[in-house]
């Protein structure tokens, strides 16, 4: 059955989006079938991938119950990824989103049927910066979480309170399989102390979370955005494309994959 | 009167939090009496000034009507500048907000016998990385907002989305005096092609709105928060802080102030 893995941190700018779509398409290059969800309102995923927003054409109908997820599926320019684009109008589904029943479970029930079969290996869902209910759904709906964490203070402060959220809601029986799967350092200068520090005190805190991989700064991770493809495409031989491979790796060893 | 400033990006990890903090320190520096609420369930303002979380002692409060601003306030290390901290609770405080009636004009409602009297000359409010209920609150209750921008691809695709919604506020009457005050570079890196290149486009889009100040990415802006104090007082002489101060000279400028 596909594992439906969270990318989520409330603390904006971490790299959750950058880590959703480079991991999604390193696992794709690695012969897995991965589905990427945008989540996020601002559909930076979506424009990641190099797809468009359009009406009706995202997640949003889906937790409304106005169509299925199979419905919402698009294929990348990658082949073994796919993806759900997100559309702007989410910012507003919250609202509708919390009108129905049980609406913090609208994203799990959805998934339910695609989880059965056997047509993804992955799925990852991207995220938006904050502990709304868009965020609650996706946690909701997840095996497990991926945190990724910026090598930098503020990030820091933020990460109790996202484990303590997850463990609120496996506590509560909301979801009780659901669990961090790993904690990732993302823009990585090893030049600076304060990188250098910040991974000490995750490392001291969460030995068995943190995984290996530390993502460095590179802008080409800023670049790669922007021509609509995983830096995987974009800068092929470069150390942002080696690290997110070396990730893809031990997220599979972490599975049980190799 | 006073005047209200939001800090507002719904991108996150663009610099909300640094530019809050830093400018107000400067303004205080230059003699102006400020004061800087945290409207972030985060704190990251909070911290950064070196205050505490306390329960029952932020914003939240103040919106649900159980407090009074002033009652809120608490001083810094820093003559001229108080605040009002924020705590962790104000991530629930959405869903008890929305159920009051008015509920986008709790802190414009709030802030209004501050604003009659000559107490600050600013009030600046840190807002988190949403379009949600309490960053449309501040949007309600400011004069005019800073956008602080990340010289990076997604947050230039994200800023059509905030300046639209200032038009929108403003054109629906709900806040007729609101517009964008500026918007500030941040994290700028002068030796990547993909910084220039955001800022040329910044500048093509929106000339008027671009502060001339271009804030350079540099480690201190990073350790100073872990110090819980601004950066002109964690590394005076350093670019971080004379960044800001000319920032701050030049906000004065717009402001008629000097
Ligand atoms: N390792 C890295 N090196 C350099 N730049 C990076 C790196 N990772 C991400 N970036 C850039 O930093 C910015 C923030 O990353 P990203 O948008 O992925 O974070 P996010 O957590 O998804 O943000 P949000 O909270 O807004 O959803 C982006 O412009 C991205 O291109
Ligand atoms: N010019 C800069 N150079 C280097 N680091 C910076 C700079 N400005 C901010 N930072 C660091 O980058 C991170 C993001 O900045 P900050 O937290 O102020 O952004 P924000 O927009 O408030 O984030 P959020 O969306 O989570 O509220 C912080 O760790 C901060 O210390
Ligand atoms: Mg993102
Ligand atoms: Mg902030």
């Amino acid at each position: 059955p596909s594992r439906v893995i969270a990318i989520a941190n409330q603390k904006g700018g971490v790299g959750k989006t950058t880590t959703a779509v480079n991991l999604a398409a390193c696992l794709a290059d690695k012969g897995l079938q991965v589905l990427l969800v945008d989540v996020d309102p601002q559909a930076n995923a979506t424009s990641g991938l190099g797809l468009v927003k359009r009406e009706m054409c995202s997640i949003y109908p889906v937790l409304l119950g106005e169509k299925t997820i199979r419905q919402q599926v698009v294929s990348t320019s990658l082949p073994g990824l796919d993806a759900i684009p997100a559309e702007l109008d989410l910012a507003g589904a919250e609202v509708d989103i919390a009108r129905g029943e049980q609406y913090l479970h609208r994203l799990r029930e959805a998934l339910a049927d695609l989880r059965k079969d056997l047509q993804y290996d992955f799925v990852f869902l991207d995220c938006p910066p904050s502990l709304g209910i868009l965020t609650v759904n996706a946690l909701v709906a997840a095996d497990a979480v991926l945190i990724p964490l910026q090598c930098e203070y503020y990030a820091l402060e933020g990460l109790s309170v996202m484990v303590g959220l997850v463990q609120r809601l496996r506590a509560g029986a909301t979801n009780p399989d659901l669990h961090v799967e790993g904690i990732l350092m993302t823009m990585y200068d090893r030049r600076t102390n304060l990188a250098q520090q910040v991974v000490h005190e995750v490392r001291r805190h969460f030995p068995a979370l943190l995984y290996d991989t530390l993502i460095p700064r590179t802008v080409r991770l800023g670049e790669a955005p922007s021509h609509g493809v995983p830096v995987t495409r974009y800068d092929p031989r470069g150390i942002a494309a080696q690290a997110y491979r070396q990730l893809a790796a031990e997220f599979m060893v972490r599975h049980g994959l190799s």
